[in-house]
């Protein structure tokens, strides 16, 4: 069983995973969290919003879900999106 | 890299807050004190106020719940999500996902005092930080015994609410409150061991306006009326490099807090070491002897006072030398105070103290004497400063 406090390692290597976290963090449109909404994504969107989490984490902006990238993203956490508005740039 | 507002703020500084469902697998009366401390780490640096109530309206409702509880960000059991809060032009609630293991004072489960703190953060009008080391973060790091805030998340809460304007513990100064303090301002906890023996080493403002006091190798933090709860604490953790069992201590207009011990001194800038230390006095100090007493910034004229024994020594950095004229000269010349004094301030309402043994005086800058009042000086450290 995973250490207490932290997300199920199985949760973190589902792809839907990733968009549903950037969404619910602010990083993608809330639509993504739509399970029941097919969503077409563009690969710049896609690579935008992985930079700015990994920005905000103090984190390489490689745009790609690499392992340090997965692992902060799998730290349990505050639900309060990290970015007020979508697509808004911090003040 | 910094702090983020998120917009909205309290119009109001004295804010109500209720528990309205607990979590289910801890002692009540442990939450209560736990999430006081963390509504405390926002009142200790701002003229907020927190005061719990357990009916009717206020503020800021508290309720622990879990996955779907009504307004539709469900939690997510164990891990994930611990906890969301909204800004206050949301109403400023806080829900806690029931399905932690929500722990206090203990490296197992996840900490309910350093989650709470962050998401009052957001209740008060703070969003996220992208400062790994603050509060105001995201992430959850795991339990922090020595818990400090960040200097960014106390530049985030004075951005929206100012610095903390102390009113005087030693009943002086005109911004005594002229009515009852309101109950739980923010908690204080009577330490039984200093009420026992309130002889401290010295006494100092930091920069940012709290107020500390030192013995041996502990320090407390001091709130309106007392001492902050959760203390002492180890100097050695919050000012890493500083050695215990200090002499003397100020703080100066240039923001810098230097500590004094024998034959050394140290500047800190906070709590971060500013340089190499420690440095001779001599060499830092021209003039200034060794193992001193005490030390403050006066508020008659913004010099630096040294007291040691029977004498005192002005410092004046923007003077060469420094110590002119006929320096040292006599303490009696503070009228009222006595020699081999302990400790001294010039404490956020412009007054200055003197402490010795339990007892302290309150100085009169204008007649330069001690102060008089009723109950006369000198007074109870203990009762005055210290909540005993």
């Amino acid at each position: 069983a995973p250490a207490f406090g932290e997300t199920d390692k199985a949760m973190v290597n589902d792809d839907a995973y990733f968009q549903m976290y950037l969404a619910q963090y602010g990083y993608l449109s809330p639509s993504v969290r739509n399970p029941s909404s097919g969503h077409i994504m563009d690969e710049s969107s896609w690579k935008r919003a992985i930079m700015e989490f990994q920005s905000f984490a103090g984190l390489n902006t490689t745009g790609e879900l690499d392992e340090e990238t997965t692992k902060v993203m799998s730290l349990p956490r505050c639900g309060v999106r990290d970015k007020v508005g979508f697509g808004e740039t911090r003040a | 890299k910094r702090y983020a507002l998120q917009g909205s703020r309290w119009r109001v500084k004295n804010l109500t807050y209720k528990i309205a469902k607990y979590p289910s697998r801890l002692n009540r009366a442990e939450v209560d004190a736990e999430l006081a401390k963390a509504f405390s780490v926002w009142s200790d640096y701002t003229d907020l106020t927190f005061t719990q109530k357990r009916t009717g309206q206020v503020h800021i409702e508290i309720r622990f719940e879990k996955g779907e509880h009504g307004d539709g960000d469900p939690f997510d059991g164990p891990g994930g999500t611990l906890a969301h809060a909204y800004f206050p032009v949301y109403g400023g609630d806080a829900h806690f996902d029931d399905a932690e293991m929500w722990s206090i004072n203990s490296r197992r489960g996840t900490n309910l005092f350093q989650v709470a703190a962050h998401e009052f953060g957001h209740s008060l009008g703070l969003s996220h930080s992208d400062v790994r080391s603050a509060l105001m973060a995201p992430f959850y790091r795991g339990y922090d015994p020595a818990f400090q805030l960040d200097q960014d998340d106390v530049q985030g809460i004075q951005a929206l609410y100012g610095r903390k304007t102390q009113t005087d513990i030693g009943g002086g100064g005109a911004s005594v409150p002229s009515v009852p303090r309101a109950t739980t301002q923010q908690p204080s906890a009577e330490d039984p061991a200093l009420c026992a023996d309130p002889n401290i080493d010295t006494i100092f403002n930091s920069a940012d306006g709290a107020t500390f006091i030192f013995k041996g190798e502990h320090y407390w933090r001091l709130t309106e009326d007392g001492v902050a709860a959760g203390y002492p604490r180890l100097i050695s953790r919050a000012w890493p490099g500083l050695p215990g069992n200090i002499d003397a201590a100020f703080t100066y207009k240039n923001g810098k807090t230097y500590f004094f011990k024998g034959s050394k001194y140290w500047r800190y800038n906070g709590q971060k070491m500013d340089g190499e230390y420690p440095k001779e006095i001599s060499e830092g100090f021209t003039g200034i002897p060794d193992n001193l007493d005490a030390a403050l910034v006066w508020s008659g004229n913004g010099k630096i006072y040294f007291y040691k024994g029977s004498k005192f020594w002005r410092f004046d950095p923007a003077q060469r030398p420094p110590v002119k004229g006929t320096y040292p000269k006599p303490l009696s010349n503070w009228e009222g105070i006595p020699d081999n004094i302990d400790a001294a301030l010039q404490y956020t309402n412009g007054y200055t103290y003197f402490f010795k043994g339990g007892s302290y005086w309150r100085f009169n800058d204008r007649t330069f004497s001690v102060d008089t009042d009723n109950p006369a000086f000198p007074r109870s450290t203990a009762y005055w400063w210290l909540g005993c």
